[in-house]
């Protein structure tokens, strides 16, 4: 009498689009534009260079507008443009460096919530730099998850030019979320100073946000797990794909900060054998493992070259352009790790000048390099800052005109929602976050105390 | 360069199993018993009994925790046990009926954070009737999502007895999520007051919610989308299902509330032929026959027979039993819809006598007779509370000591994340759960100018 059926993953997330953060046409509009643009972050990232990227907005009557995102990243190689914007659960990221696409969904959302408000096809042209474009015509087969390639062609293209153009028509609402929009690029060029945006609304408007340095960031690195943390599932995986032979040489090629010195107090702490294969492991004996990795505490600190941090200078720069501040300060906190993944957090605190009083701290949340403008109240840094004693640092949350950055990079950013809303509350991001903005408060204190001491003398 | 890859569902949730609601083991411990809990409540319901249901904590020691739960709903046949809780995506609720579980993922989600964190394989046990139990010992293949059987058994037991048993071992910490969990059963013994729950905690403690009646609410029947708001991917499945051979009845007979009057009238509106063959329209007429549907607005209202809801008697009980106010109102509004999907808004407003004065509104939510205990400030009724001006009803927020019920049931409830913790901003969901409110607030008012009233008398 119960029927038991399976879903593919396409299905699930169109019957659930509020879980994929599409959930009214005003959301969708916003997302539709941060998918496509972090996806162009992500490939001019990939490409070395300083990016462009251009996002056009068309109004074609009642509701329904066609947006194009152009960018001069990467590209996509041409037997793969099918599966990378037609299929979901397919990505190039899903490696340990850092990235801001991490789950193969977004973009393929985007264009999957088009094609279900219109039912239009999309496009994507795309070279990797060969002297040819390929241009495709696409749907979705939702509930089989795969592409259906309505139309291709092959352009000839400059040789060495690479870029991708992806065009989709939906049903939307611009002018209700055209202010966070623009919050968003304007947020995303504080946090990537090196890429050029220029936007062109409904209207006809165009938005430019310039470079502000052509100075790029060290590109990140794959990257190895970090010890710390990992389950027994990672192990498993490790132990599936490694070429070696015992149990020393696997710990310390399989993790980084993992000499062949710690392997060997690890394998002592389990009591396994540090000559024996790994693919021999009992059940028992990888328990034992993944307990003396989790419980030994002297790992050296994460490899930061899979990481991408702003940095406190670039940061700095990004809050004083953006804020004018009397005072900032700015702190980068040294590599840490979660479940195996590295990260590192950044804090900027401002205040007076051209920061706004509020009535509340001002909140600015960043996870690789993606502004965060939703949810602050559910997000971990919200949290550590509710459970800050304040008046410790002089500052009345509700009187003090201060804003705090929260920038958090890793190869992995625990996320709760597939929208890339808010941050999961891990201990370990926590107590960074934490770290970072009381070393910023106490710059802060100090900075007010000594206001407060000129201004007596000042009135004596 | 890049590697282009594709991940099975279940290894997505794997690595994403912030997302799917386990990001720590306080709030993972909490999500194994109400998920576990939530697919005994279904089985109950559909069982068509007043249920029992036993949960059970062992604690193995250094924070591991075996846990079981038992219930007497229907069960689930041999043969689709080990893909029933094995394999993510896989689910007998993907249909148009009122039910807790709607993703296909969390009993397996459970069942997966058990196997990662301590490697132990779970076992269920389950009979549907035939005076035959399967007995199975299972692991889930993460990165293939499907289940591994290691070990299978039949057990003879009295024929008509219907039960399941799933057993399983994971790290957590009970101490930190007690709370939580003894509030979740708490208020599901409220909105569900004919089940039976016992619950043992790890040191042997028994708390016991009984039954408050037998009297069982009716049970819901599948049924067909209403056409409020259906979009062109709908369409398009009912067209490819449908044995009907001409517009007028592929209408009437795919949708609830549509005749064969409405029917003509809303194919009228999309200028299309009532006679022409549904399979045979191009992509052009089924976007005009989805805007035609959309804009339609004399659809009858939903037919509630696809829903559960509490009812404003029983509603009312569980509200004066849990809080004994010194003035309650309920209101249960009229079927509506959104996408498609019926659903009712059911709420309550509890004043004085036991209600505590806590500085705010206390805000408690249900969707599909399931407490939502988290993220309240992020859900869409937190934010119709806050749009209300509540002086126009002699309330202050801050003073006066209210409490306010509000449960939501649909085919579809619009979670925002995974792991069902509050609700997207729905705006036809939003506008029924402010009338409601405003209803009872309305009663409110009267209530305290009345007391206000009798004190002036009093005082004279
Ligand atoms: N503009 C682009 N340039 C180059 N590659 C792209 C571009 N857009 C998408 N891709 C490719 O398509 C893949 C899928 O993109 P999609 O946005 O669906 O997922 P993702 O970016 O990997 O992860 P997320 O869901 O977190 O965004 C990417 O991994 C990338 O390889
Ligand atoms: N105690 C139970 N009794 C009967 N059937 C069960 C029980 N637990 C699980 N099932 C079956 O297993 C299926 C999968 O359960 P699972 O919890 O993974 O997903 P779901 O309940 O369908 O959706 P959701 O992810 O929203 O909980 C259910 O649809 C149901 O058919
Ligand atoms: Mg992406
Ligand atoms: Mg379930």
């Amino acid at each position: 009498r119960e029927e038991y059926v399976e879903i593919s993953p396409s299905d699930f997330f169109y019957r659930n689009k509020d879980i994929a953060g599409f959930d009214n046409p005003v959301r969708a509009t916003y997302m539709i534009v941060r998918e496509l643009v972090e996806n162009a972050l992500d490939a001019c990232d990939r490409a070395g260079r300083a990016g462009n990227i251009y996002v056009a907005f068309r109004g074609k009557g009642s509701g329904v507008f066609q947006v194009e995102v152009l960018d001069d990243g990467i590209g996509v190689p041409e037997d793969e443009i099918p599966k990378a914007f037609g299929k979901v659960l397919y990505s190039s990221k899903y490696v340990l460096r850092q990235s801001r696409g991490t789950f193969g969904l977004g973009g393929t959302m985007a264009l999957l919530y088009g094609q279900i408000t219109t039912h239009e096809p999309f496009e994507v042209c795309s070279s990797i730099g060969d002297g040819y474009a390929a241009r495709y015509r696409l749907r979705i087969d939702i509930q089989n998850n795969k592409p259906i390639v309505e139309r291709k062609q092959r352009i000839k293209v400059p040789p060495g030019a690479t870029f991708t153009l992806v065009k989709l028509t939906f049903e939307g609402n611009y002018e209700r979320a055209k202010g966070k929009i623009l919050e968003y690029l304007k947020q995303t060029a504080i946090i990537t100073p090196y890429i050029n945006i220029v936007f062109r609304d409904p209207k006809g408007a165009i938005y430019v946000f310039p470079r502000a340095t052509t100075k790029l960031p060290e590109e990140p690195k794959e990257s190895k797990y970090h010890p710390y943390g990992v389950d027994v599932e990672v192990l498993k995986r490790l132990i599936s794909e490694t070429k070696t032979r015992n149990l020393v040489s696997f710990l310390s090629k399989s993790f980084q900060s993992m000499g062949r010195q710690t392997a060997i107090k690890v394998l002592k702490k389990a009591r396994l054998d540090p000559e024996k294969n790994p693919r021999k492991l009992t059940d028992r004996e990888l328990v034992k493992l993944v307990r003396a990795l989790r419980s030994y505490d002297k790992f050296r600190a994460p490899d930061a070259s899979c990481l991408s941090p702003v940095g406190e200078e670039a940061l700095e720069k990004g809050i004083v352009k953006e804020l004018r501040p009397e005072f900032v300060k700015v702190v980068q906190r040294p590599p840490s790790a979660y479940e195996g993944h590295p990260f590192i957090v950044e804090v900027g605190v401002a205040y007076g000048g051209g920061v706004p009083a509020t009535g509340d701290i001002v909140l600015y949340r960043f996870a690789n390099r993606i502004p965060l403008l939703y949810d602050a109240a559910s997000d971990v840094a919200y949290k550590v800052i509710r459970k800050i004693d304040w008046s410790t640092y002089y500052v009345d949350p509700a009187r003090t005109p201060m804003a705090v950055f929260v920038h958090i990079c890793s190869t992995k950013i625990p996320f709760k929602t597939v929208g890339k809303e808010f941050i999961a509350d891990k201990p370990e991001i926590a107590r960074e976050i934490e770290l970072g903005i009381r070393e910023c408060a106490r710059a802060l204190r100090s900075y007010i105390l000594k206001k407060i001491a000129k201004q007596r003398i000042v009135e004596r």
